[in-house]
């Protein structure tokens, strides 16, 4: 169940080391650690085809970040947009890039209560391929700068 | 006070770090309990804000969130030393990695019942973000935001809607989902596009495409019932999927090479194409046994 062409060898070495288990407070009762659960993916029921009302519901309360690396394909950049436009928030302002180290790091457009983010060049674990620029966007969404 | 959770040593780092982290259990429902691991801000724990952050899956770790992702405490390929990201988000906020639903990393029910839903780990989520705030009372009035990648686009608004709808007092601001599954239809007609406009799909198989799953205004690639629409979807899933591509990231190699013949990676697949039964054919064939 370790998804494709994903190399998590040296996290499957740490966690399951006893010191470190030990370090982390983790019972000798617990399963050895992995990435991804076979038995808790192959039971697990699915009850939302989209989001799309709670989306509804939240934009009214909270500030919404929706950000995707551009390069990825499990969740690409675009099914993520469209769900983000089928809302039909007002935008505010235009589609426009943003910045990071002198370099563009992606392009982001405004709507009332939602960011839509991109960052170029990563793939599915953004803070993973682009960690500068994650940091940036992320520290810009939590602090509700632009 | 001294915390039990608190980690005073973390094996393969060579100086322990100046901020404090915690490792334990939270409490969900019945004999369910979470794993997290809660890395203080660097700089102003007391006002900083408090992120939740959960990897997706279903079914996957968070704390490939925290060793790989967004947390500071990154590991070497021999998987024993443990070096300081200098782009963690510790760097601005404190940071839950939960590992959930249970039976998910080091996340385990008394039970062993591992059968769950979209409602129930929300619930669970929410009763475990309770016995947090109960644990770390001093953050309970601290912003608070909900974050997460993959099928985490199903765990954030869903955790989301619980806070909305609870009594508990959490100061929640909002939440971030990065490139979260929002909905299975867009995600998967949204992908023949960009496939064809990446160039991963050739002239005559998008002609198919347009052919077997468009009409004049639209086209259904998601969950069309013409059979042929089915096959060529196959076809150019089989190009995304199955072909050496990293699915997760276009342009960076794929770990490990091609996948071996008829191997199946039911984690990622599972969020694509769900509709249909396809059948994925290996790029390079099994070679035949040498006598």
């Amino acid at each position: 169940v370790t998804p494709p062409c994903v190399n998590v060898t040296s996290s499957l070495i740490y966690l399951n080391n006893p010191d470190v288990r030990k370090a982390l407070h983790i019972p000798t009762s617990v399963q050895d650690w992995d990435i991804c659960s076979g038995v808790v993916g192959a039971q697990y029921v699915r009850k939302y085809q989209t989001l799309y009302n709670q989306y509804q519901t939240l934009v009214k309360h909270y500030r919404i970040m929706v950000y995707n690396g551009d390069i990825d394909m499990a969740c690409n950049f675009l099914g993520d947009e469209w769900f983000v436009e089928s809302l039909k928030l007002d935008k505010s302002g235009d589609r426009r890039e943003w910045v990071s180290n002198k370099q563009i790091a992606g392009f982001v457009q405004d709507y009332t209560n939602v960011t839509l983010v991109t960052i170029k060049g990563a793939g599915h674990m953004v803070p993973q391929d682009k960690p500068a620029q994650a940091l940036k966007m992320f520290t810009a969404f939590i602090k509700n700068t632009p | 006070g001294s915390n039990p959770d608190e980690v005073l040593s973390l094996p393969g780092l060579a100086v322990q770090p100046k901020f404090k982290h915690y490792s334990g259990y939270l409490k969900a429902s019945g004999t369910k309990k979470l794993h997290y691991w809660f890395v203080e801000s660097q700089f102003e724990p007391e006002t900083d804000p408090v992120v939740l952050w959960m990897n997706g899956g279903p079914g996957c770790s968070s704390l490939d969130g925290l060793l790989s992702e967004l947390g500071p405490f990154h590991l070497r390929d021999d998987g024993k030393t443990v070096y300081m990201n200098p782009y963690s988000w510790n760097n601005a906020a404190n940071v839950i990695f939960l590992e959930a639903p249970a039976g998910v990393g080091f996340s385990y029910s008394d039970d062993k019942n591992y059968t769950t839903d979209d409602d129930q780990v929300s619930m669970d989520n929410y009763l475990a973000l309770q016995d947090f705030f109960t644990k770390f009372p001093q953050f309970s009035k601290n912003p608070f935001f909900v974050t997460g990648e993959s099928y985490g686009g199903v765990y954030v608004p869903t955790l989301s809607m619980r806070i909305l709808e609870g009594n508990a007092t959490i100061n929640m601001q909002g939440f971030a989902v990065g490139n979260g599954l929002s909905s299975y239809a867009l995600n998967d007609n949204s992908l023949m596009y960009f496939g064809y406009y990446h160039g991963l799909f050739g002239t005559d198989l998008w002609s198919q495409l347009q052919c077997y799953c468009c009409n004049a205004s639209y086209c259904n690639f998601h969950d069309n019932a013409q059979p042929q629409c089915s096959l060529v979807v196959g076809e150019a899933m089989n190009i995304v999927y199955n072909i050496g591509l990293d699915i997760y990231n276009l342009y960076d190699d794929c770990a490990g090479g091609i996948p071996p013949h008829a191997t199946v990676f039911k984690v990622a697949m599972s969020n694509l194409f769900r509709n249909y039964k396809i059948k994925y054919t290996p790029l390079i064939k099994k070679p035949p046994k040498l006598r």
